[in-house]
């Protein structure tokens, strides 16, 4: 299932890459 | 801490902004919930950059959106 990795993670220091389009 | 302003923001491009309010609320967020503030963080930043920014000056709608996200990981994964 796709959820499950749903929600992204953020990593401090690390470009953020959950919602690109945003 | 990160120390973060309105008008830092309001000098960033979109993706910018992203950045710089992930970083503060992952700070801010892992000090309350240490194990989690990742996977919370990565749900706030779902948030309209405008409300982050509210959120930003209203220590209160924070914590009631941290709260919620809390919420909703923890059905997720339940």
């Amino acid at each position: 299932s796709s959820s499950v990795n749903w929600p992204p993670e953020f990593r401090p220091g690390e470009p953020w890459k959950g919602y690109p389009n945003i | 801490k990160v120390s973060l302003t309105a008008s830092m923001l309001a000098s960033a491009s979109p993706q910018a902004q992203k950045q710089m309010l992930g970083e503060w609320l992952f700070s801010l967020i892992q000090t309350m919930h240490p194990a989690l503030a990742g996977k919370i963080t990565g749900m706030l930043l779902e948030i309209d950059t405008l409300e982050l920014r509210h959120m930003l000056e209203s220590p209160e709608c924070l914590h009631t959106k941290v709260d919620e996200a809390i919420a909703v990981l923890q059905a997720h994964q339940a």
